[in-house]
């Protein structure tokens, strides 16, 4: 029932007495609200004969327009040493995550494990993983174009066409292939994937990544097959808050610096030197 | 270079829009998986062959004849001296599941970072290992390194109940050269063996292996990498 924290020499972030993380608090000793939970969208389904008809697929992205949590209370445990801070969370029987925090990283990564999705109660359940703050974009949020430029993408809008969507989930929805972020002018915040996702900000403030998903129907774009495995995915997102004037190094900076670490990650060989002393190894 | 092609020629087949996206048929996916394992498993191969070699010449303490490039390497590798000791460089390929076999289950092994990049960074390193022992992690000037055992979360663990141990040694790699590789011995030992007085070998200068010209110098002073 106690409220817990972990961080280090750059910030700390906060997690309420539910279990979910609640707040994100910087070196200056300014606090800002950040939450973070899973839901899923249920995946429309239909008999593909008119476009209204179509199931959410292999292709296609579609909820049924209904959002559900997957649980209000996580069971946490907090595990803290010299090296590295962790929250352990379980969400329900299939999603389950790390939050960490590194002595001399100046991110949070968030380490998902997600499947495998049931679908006994017969529906498609695409899951997302969304987080919230207190950051006022005003409907416009960025996302990288293949790891390159950030594209400014606006809420509800298309830079050349009047757009009235008829699906205002899926029609908000942008390839991610390495950074989704928000800013209000004073704060920004990132968040990084480690393989591409889609992505959108469907409310000021907030921002969300969809990380598994699991059909019961085929969208009839041509696989003819539903995306109906039960593989569970375990991957990583990295959090990157700060403000924008005064940071050293700027957000850009450490945005792209982290999007080239992470996207080239250094490779790690073992060996067997049992028969090694380590004077001889040296 | 046969091995590098058939991973060249296999990441050709996965750029298909379908192999990226997830819209293909799900045993064509299957077979992709097939493909770029194998073709991964080849070139580690042909990797741990190329870093033997490597090994072999920076163990050595006869120094390569010259050739007429000026280039010292010996014409042919069987006829080089016997290295003073050789091991195997092996990927782990279920560390996303935090499983290795060689970290769990061995009594000394050896965990080389290799860093892409074109500049120096630092990283904290994940090793899977049996949490019924402590480790010492030490690096290639005796300076032990400060690490910390953690647990994994049992639903990890339970996707591969066989293999995972359950625990993963962290530490961090410092100065990872740009375009090379640093190596730490670990070792695990019962809880009392541990703070054993070592002597240490603290004056010994910062060497850094970079990976295209394969040297190994101490003798000068080494200036700090420019990031």
């Amino acid at each position: 029932s106690n409220v817990v924290s972990i961080g280090n020499k750059y910030f700390s972030v906060g997690f309420d007495s539910k279990g979910f993380l609640s707040s994100i608090s910087l070196e200056d000793g300014s606090e800002h609200k950040l939450s973070q939970n899973f839901f899923y969208y249920e995946g429309a389904v239909g008999d593909n004969r008119v476009f209204k008809n179509r199931s959410s697929g292999a292709y296609i992205f579609r909820p049924n327009s209904t959002e559900r949590w997957v649980t209000d209370h996580v069971n946490v445990k907090v595990i803290k040493g010299p090296v590295v801070e962790e929250v352990h969370q379980t969400f329900n029987d299939w999603i389950s995550q790390v939050v960490r925090i590194y002595r001399d990283y100046n991110y949070v990564e968030f380490e998902w494990l997600v499947g495998s999705i049931p679908v006994d109660d017969g529906v498609g359940k695409e899951v997302v993983s969304r987080f919230v703050s207190d950051i006022q974009s005003s409907n416009v949020f960025y996302t990288d174009s293949n790891g390159r430029e950030m594209i400014k993408r606006v809420r509800d809008h298309r830079e050349t066409w009047n757009l009235q969507l008829q699906e205002e989930i899926a029609g908000n929805y942008y390839p991610v292939t390495t950074n989704i972020a928000i800013e209000d002018g004073q704060r920004r915040l990132a968040i990084m994937n480690d393989r591409a996702q889609g992505g959108s900000s469907l409310q000021d403030g907030a921002l969300e990544l969809m990380v598994q998903r699991r059909l019961l129907h085929d969208d009839a774009f041509g696989v003819a097959e539903a995306l109906n495995q039960s593989y569970p995915v375990r991957g990583k997102h990295f959090l990157i808050f700060g403000k924008l004037d005064g940071s050293v190094p700027s957000m850009a900076a450490r945005e792209r610096f982290l999007q080239a670490e992470k996207l080239l990650s250094p490779w790690l060989f073992f060996s067997d030197v049992t028969s090694f002393e380590y004077e001889d190894w040296r | 270079r046969v091995h590098l092609d058939y991973l060249s020629e296999v990441m050709g087949v996965l750029q298909h829009h379908d192999a990226i996206t997830g819209t293909s048929k799900e045993h064509v996916t299957q077979d992709y998986t097939v493909q770029i394992y194998s073709a991964l498993k080849a070139c580690s191969y042909s990797a741990k062959i190329v870093l033997n070699q490597l090994t072999r010449r920076q163990t050595n303490t006869d120094k390569p004849p010259e050739n007429e490039h000026g280039s010292a390497r010996y014409k042919d590798e069987a006829t080089s001296p016997e290295p003073l000791f050789t091991f195997d460089f092996d990927s782990c390929l279920l560390l996303n599941v935090s499983a290795c076999e060689i970290s769990e289950t061995r009594d000394k092994f050896m965990v080389t970072v290799y860093n892409a990049l074109a500049h120096s960074v630092f990283h904290y390193i994940r090793v899977p290992v049996d949490g019924s022992f402590e480790y010492e992690v030490t690096d290639y000037r005796s300076v032990p390194i400060p690490h910390q055992i953690i647990s994994v979360p049992p639903q990890v663990t339970a996707l591969h109940p066989d293999k995972a141990a359950g625990f993963e040694l962290v530490f961090l790699a410092t100065e990872l050269p740009p375009i090379g590789y640093k190596s730490f011995f670990i070792v695990r030992k019962p809880a009392r063996m541990l703070n054993t007085p070592r002597v240490l070998f603290r004056d010994i200068p910062e060497v850094v292996l970079v990976a295209n010209n394969a040297q190994m110098s101490s003798d000068q002073p080494q200036k700090p990498p420019r990031n």
